[in-house]
């Protein structure tokens, strides 16, 4: 399971903030789906 | 000959990018997971591309130049290997005359 650790998002730049939620969604999904 | 060369110096630029990544991941190591697993189901065509050996060598030279951007580049990385995972090209080949 993603580690909710990852969730609480302290990143700066918020670009790399949005990359990095898009990527941990993708976890999620390939997580649930498979 | 030159595809495999190509192939070797793709691997050794993924391994360089993933290693640079893994110091600043540390918070999410499943991401570069991800990354590898993506990487693992791509087409062995486009792992011996020069089109993918650009876009590595981009990919490593900004993440080491912007360490603040390192997700936004692993996500690159993902997205590109997603587009040429073999299952799907495999799927293209069928349905395309």
């Amino acid at each position: 399971e993603v580690s909710r650790v990852c969730e609480d998002d302290d990143d700066d730049d918020p670009e790399n903030r949005i990359a990095k939620k898009m990527l941990l969604a993708q976890i999620k999904s390939n997580y649930s789906s498979g | 000959k030159h595809s495999h060369v190509l192939q070797a110096e793709n691997e050794r630029l993924f391994t360089e990018f993933v290693e640079h990544c893994s110091a600043l991941t540390q918070d999410c190591p499943e991401v570069l997971t991800f990354l590898q697993t993506r990487h693992a189901k791509s087409s062995p065509d486009f792992l011996s591309s020069v089109e993918f050996r650009n876009t590595l060598g981009r990919c490593l030279t900004r993440a080491q130049a912007n360490r603040s951007k390192t997700f936004v580049y692993i996500n690159e990385l993902c997205t590109v290997l997603k587009q040429h995972a073999a299952k799907k090209r495999q799927i293209l080949a069928k349905v395309e005359p």
